[in-house]
Parts: structure tokens; sequence; C-alpha cells
């Protein structure tokens, strides 16, 4: 459906706007390597099911791969920063101080309480699911520190954003045509939306109204 | 029923 698929498409962008931005300028100011490197996790974790070789689609297939190559390559080219521009790097490092320990050890105790089966694959997949619903926090906490945030930031977490939101009316429309209300998912999805409602509120008022971009 | 559905999104 239209929502489902505008909503990958979206996820998509933000990976490819990340990706084109930090090859072109170099620059990896108010990124979170926290958050890419959980993002790496979370794919690694959720798109498992590539080794059953049970694919569902092409489509399907290929998405996976190309997410999980993506989640990798931002972290090859947030490194190489390391190298030609130390300064900016250490600057980024500074200020990304969040703990992730507090989010993978609950992540992995969730996934082992709500989970389909306990078996490997399952229990990955539903940590994947709670992870990727509070994968953004360290970008959010590094973005309401620093109280500014570039361009870059400001679109990337935007078009993350709204794959999430559309992913909303995507279950809907599932659940009215196909029956399908798969709980986990929505509950996980629902959660980390409202992870990124604040930011929409202040995108809103700021980005398209023409202001600077500020947090509180 | 949940489980038939599980993977079929990313």
């Amino acid at each position: 459906n239209i929502f489902r698929i505008l909503g990958d498409l979206s996820h998509l962008a933000s990976i490819v706007i990340l990706l084109r931005t930090v090859q072109k300028t170099r620059q990896v100011d108010g990124i979170s390597l926290k958050t890419q490197l959980l993002y790496v996790l979370v794919f690694c974790t959720r798109y498992l099911d590539l080794l059953t070789f049970r694919w569902k689609s092409v489509y399907n297939t290929l998405m996976k791969m190309v997410f999980i190559g993506a989640s990798v390559r931002v972290i090859q080219l947030i490194q190489e920063c390391k190298t030609r521009n130390a300064v900016a790097y250490k600057d980024m490092m500074a200020r990304d101080t969040f703990q992730i320990k507090y989010l993978v050890g609950p992540c992995a105790i969730l996934a082992l309480v709500f989970n389909y089966k306990f078996t490997v694959l399952e229990l990955c997949w539903s940590f994947s699911l709670w992870l990727e619903s509070v994968a953004i926090l360290p970008q959010l906490f590094m973005l309401s520190r620093s109280g500014k945030a570039g361009t870059l930031t400001t679109h990337y977490i935007f078009a993350l954003g709204l794959y999430r939101a559309l992913y909303i009316p995507n279950w809907i429309w599932r659940y009215y045509t196909e029956g399908r209300l798969e709980k986990l998912s929505v509950f996980t999805g629902l959660l980390q939306t409202a992870l990124y409602s604040d930011f929409f509120y202040i995108y809103y008022k700021k980005v398209i109204k023409g202001a600077g971009f500020e947090l509180p | 029923q949940e489980e038939k559905f599980a993977h079929d999104e990313l």
C-alpha cells in the first residue's frame, strides 16, 4: 500500500541524505555516532532472516540488504572523518555522551519478555524492534544539549520521523484489508513515533515557518 | 497469526 511504500522510501531517503552529505562535505557535525551504531545493530538483528533464505520478495530482500549496507557505510564514513578531520571528530565524540548500555540492556530484557517464539531469530527480531524505537535518543540528546542543529541533522531526523509516522496509517490499512494486527511492531512503532513528536513540533515551527532550528 | 506476518515489513 501507498503508506508503506512512502514510509520505506522516506526511510531510505533519510539514510541517503546522511550518506551523501557526509560523503560530499566530509562533515559529521551534529551526527551521533552512537545512534548510527545502534542502527547497525538494529538492522543486523532484524534482518537475520536473510540467512534463512525464506525471502518474502525481491523488494523486501533488496531493501534489507541496502539498509544493512548503508548503515555500515555510514559508520565507515564517520571513521574516515577521524583521520581527515580530527578536530570535528573529537568535537562530535565529546558531545555524544549518551550511555547506550541503558538502551541496549532494557531492550534485551524486553525482547526476552515480549516475543512470538523463544528462538534466536525471534528474540533478535523483537530486540531490534525495541532498540529501533529508542535508537534515536543519543541523537536527540545531543541535539537538546547543544540546542542547535545543522540542516543535515534536521532533515535526516525529519525523514526518519516521517517514515515512522507513515507506518501508522499502513498498519491501519493492513488491519482493515488483511486483518493484520501485529502488536509488537505497532506498539514499538507508536513508542518511536512518540519520541519523534516533540522534534516534529519544533521542526514545524522553526524550519517550515522559516526560523532557525533550536531545541529548548 | 501474528507470527505469519512477523517479518514481512522492513
